[in-house]
């Protein structure tokens, strides 16, 4: 028996607005220690790690492990039956081939069942050792959001570098070039417009921007994203989803040939 | 042209 309660269901509406363009079947596991999703998109090039922890719902209860097969765009369209102020409780009983979601409105006079149908995906499960990143930037989501859909009418490719002197997004493409350059900016009013550029070795990456964009559909679960880059490694692009947990993409860099 | 790594080549698979 499953049976998770989030107050706050709005989150559960952005978590899947941000993965289901990258990942079309995932597993969603769920555990003591909370909801958890890690999946690849189709060209194994992206990966996608979620994790709501069991202490960020009202009323947690998972019997034992279960992991729930489902189609991200079929519970798409059901998350987004649920308005935006909705209570959201996810139900399955252990072995079910379904997946319930209910929707309690604030004042609790509507209350909404959505029956889904659950799927056998088999999955490979990647083991993500911690890293020591080289550098790592935080930066406002929106900024970042803006970077990449501004890059992206240049070219396909984006490359990051971290120096002494800041961060620089630079591209390439047909019509010309463009480089955007952030410096570390501490001195704002409101924590969540800082940038904040920890770089312990100078670092420069190329990815493709389309995967990039695709990340960003996460900005609205957060006020800032960090992008944590080490030579030779996937670059992770993280998320917090409020204090609950997060939503990590790492993406493996491109190279000349 | 650039050569696109598959995130599996970075990441043990469990």
């Amino acid at each position: 028996m499953l049976e998770l309660r989030l107050v706050q269901g709005s989150l559960l509406k952005k978590v899947l607005e941000s993965i289901k363009d990258l990942v079309n079947d995932a597993n969603f596991d769920c555990s003591s220690t909370g909801f958890s999703l890690q999946a690849m998109d189709s060209s194994h090039v992206a990966l996608v790690s979620l994790l709501l922890r069991s202490e960020g719902f009202e009323h947690y209860r998972c019997d034992r492990n279960l992991s729930m097969g489902m189609n991200l765009g079929n519970m798409s369209k059901m998350l987004k039956c649920a308005g935006n102020d909705d209570i959201i409780t996810i139900k399955a009983d252990d072995g079910g081939d379904t997946v319930t979601f209910m929707f309690e409105s604030p004042t609790q006079d509507k209350i909404a069942d959505f029956e889904m149908k659950l799927m056998d995906i088999d999955s490979e499960h990647l083991g993500i050792p911690d890293a020591e990143y080289h550098s790592i930037v935080r930066m406002p989501s929106s900024e970042f959001q803006r970077i990449c859909k501004d890059l992206s009418t240049i070219g396909d490719t984006v490359v990051i570098s971290v120096t002494k002197e800041g961060v620089k997004f630079s591209t390439a493409g047909d019509i010309g070039t463009a480089n955007i350059v952030l410096r570390q900016n501490t001195t704002v009013d409101k924590p969540e417009d800082a940038i904040v550029i920890e770089m312990n070795e100078p670092v420069s990456l190329s990815f493709a921007l389309r995967y990039m964009n695709s990340f960003t559909k996460a900005t609205p679960l957060s006020d800032t994203v960090t992008i944590s880059l080490s030579s030779e490694l996937p670059v992770v692009v993280e998320y917090k989803v409020a204090e609950m947990g997060y939503i990590r993409y790492y993406l493996a860099p491109k190279i000349e040939e | 042209p650039d050569k696109q790594f598959d995130i599996t080549l970075f990441y043990k698979d469990l």
